[in-house]
């Protein structure tokens, strides 16, 4: 199947390096408590293929990096300094303190097998950059690979936000038209 | 331009009903509901507006405002699937979208997905109910924890597990 | 408890007159497959309590009143006509075709386990009239009689329509105040 | 008019917290989570805007954008019955208000329903959710009548079947 797995670093509510296998399954399921994680998932995906982060809950890149500490190490008015710029402190998330950078890594599977890794950085000063491959790449370079898979991320006509569905049948005539527009 | 998007709005006209039939049918009923595109100005179509039409199985005409929670949502599938149709990615994400819907359409539902990932299309699902989940072949289980402040996610294929 | 029942004549899809029994359990569910008529319900309520009809799904009070035939003798080209304007034709629902008038009554008891009726109509003309206990009053006096029970429908603090739960929460800092505003 | 604002304001400021506690907290989890209200100009507080945060039980503080689905409607809720609570009416008519909550969390709303519903205020809950309407003293099923082209409904008191 096209989407291998995912890797993680620092991402949302992901702390450090997490993969997220998905087999080769046709039809996978993701599933858990609310609060868990999983619309998170969703943006790391939508991230990783240049999405811009207004669509993910997010004003700026910045609020994409991981932020937390040890829940168990804290009392309660050290939870609320939490929310202290990831940018402005230490990098290392396993002591507890906050993320500085972050990344998420989707390997993809085209149809001869071969294995294609799109990656997308957050760096250390709130900018994003591309690897292809493990290489480094400018956005355009990026994006025209994805579109030879005919992932064509403008159109955004495979991805589905949580609550959007039912505003997709009552938007007015104008909206459907500026859609079938963008898609086209 | 007006090509590019006569092209879109044909193929998504000529797909919308087939798609709509085989998402809302059932044993009982088999042709499920009508749905229909039109274009409010022929002439100059991407600066008017298309509007977008259905008529859930065995029930009469009403406008869009009008139909129920799963009903609306049951036509913004159809819609969705017909947009995804146009330029196929090898892969759709959905996140929570059966929240306004009954067993019955969350059934119908995962049937539509079944077949159309069988065919051609990666499908992954974020669902809260598990009426859709038992008809995936992998579970992607994502939890919370609590020591480490940090989302975790377990992998399972479910096909392993069938006799 | 106070809403003990409600009583609808052609309302949306309930044709003809139909009785929805509150009993005096202080917590209710009402349940049922999509489309079924559950959402028609509040609607019932809201309207006989005087809300506007745009918040009920309908840009006018026309479209309230039930409209449709027998479906199971109706073959498909038939079908199609249904949407025509339910004030222009027959009244009887009976024979399949559709309403001219509609009305909504709601039976609240007091403190004291006094009964009391409300009653809102939609004439043939598409007007709203309204009756207390079985006597026509104006909006007014019927608002009036609500606010004595703090039933207070201008400021809706006790419905919430279907979709609307998380916006209350996403909702931008002017508009929470403008809310409070409201209610106050 | 300053001062009814501040009225309902300082009411609402008031229980919030003690609302959302009482709505999110679980017996592994005594003291639910905290919710606040603020003004962003205290001289003039109807033209400015009043702020609505929360966390939940045992997570950090991140913006209300950045919450889960879930977590949105729990504080949502809570903030309704604090509306509400100003001036009760005697009834509370709530549409399927639970679509994006866990069982964890439905049976947390079940909870906290039946408990105001005994002490003062009518709940009529439209739900999907068999987790939630099992806690009900009354159902009202509704269903459509195809024959007749008309919904149709049946009320059942539950508690007659409490042994
Ligand atoms: N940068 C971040 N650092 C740490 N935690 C974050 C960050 N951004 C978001 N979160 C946390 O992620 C959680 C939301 O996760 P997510 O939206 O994926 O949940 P979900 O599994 O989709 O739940 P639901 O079923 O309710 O929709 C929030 O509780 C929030 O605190
Ligand atoms: N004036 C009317 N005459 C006849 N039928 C109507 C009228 N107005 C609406 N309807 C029908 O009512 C149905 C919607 O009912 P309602 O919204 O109450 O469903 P629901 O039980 O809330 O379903 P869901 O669980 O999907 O939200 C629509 O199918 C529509 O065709
Ligand atoms: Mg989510
Ligand atoms: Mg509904």
């Amino acid at each position: 199947m096209p989407l291998k797995r995912l890797e993680l670093y620092n991402f949302k509510s992901y702390r450090g390096t997490q993969i997220i296998d998905l087999g080769d399954a046709p039809f996978t399921c993701i599933i858990g408590p609310n609060g868990a994680g999983k619309s998170n998932l969703m943006d790391a995906i939508s991230f990783v293929l240049g999405v811009k982060s207004a669509q993910l809950r997010s004003t700026q890149l910045r609020d994409l990096v991981y932020r937390g500490r040890k829940a168990a190490q804290m009392d309660n008015d050290e939870a609320m300094d939490v929310d202290e710029e990831a940018g402005e402190t230490l990098t290392q998330t396993e002591n507890g303190t906050d993320a500085r950078s972050a990344w998420v890594q989707a390997v993809y599977e085209d149809e001869n097998r071969k294995e294609w890794k799109f990656r997308r950085n957050i760096s250390t000063v709130g900018v994003s950059t591309y690897h292809l491959n493990s290489k480094a790449v400018p956005w355009t370079a990026y994006n025209q690979q994805l579109e030879k898979f005919n992932i064509l991320v403008k159109a955004k006509n495979f991805l589905v936000f949580q609550g959007d569905v039912e505003g997709v049948a009552s938007q007015d005539s104008k909206a459907l038209a500026r859609l079938i527009d963008r898609i086209s | 331009r007006c090509d590019l998007f006569n092209k879109a709005y044909e193929h998504m006209s000529g797909c919308i009903d087939k798609i709509y039939k085989d998402l809302t049918k059932a044993k009982n009923m088999p042709t499920g509901g009508v749905a229909f595109l039109s274009l409010e100005d022929a002439e100059e179509p991407y600066l008017s507006g298309v509007r977008y039409n259905v008529m859930p199985p065995s029930k009469q005409f009403v406008e869009m405002e009008q139909l129920s929670g799963g009903e609306k949502t049951m036509a913004a599938l159809a819609l969705l699937f017909a947009i995804h149709s146009f330029h196929p990615a090898p892969f759709f994400v959905l996140d929570e979208v059966d929240a306004a819907l009954d067993p019955t359409n969350v059934s119908k539902l995962a049937r539509y997905v079944r077949h159309q990932a069988e065919k051609s299309v990666q499908f992954l699902i974020i669902s809260l109910k598990s009426t859709l989940y038992e008809h995936a072949d992998g579970l992607v289980g994502v939890y919370r924890e609590q020591e480490e402040n940090s989302s975790k996610s377990l992998s399972l294929d479910l096909r392993k597990y069938v006799e």
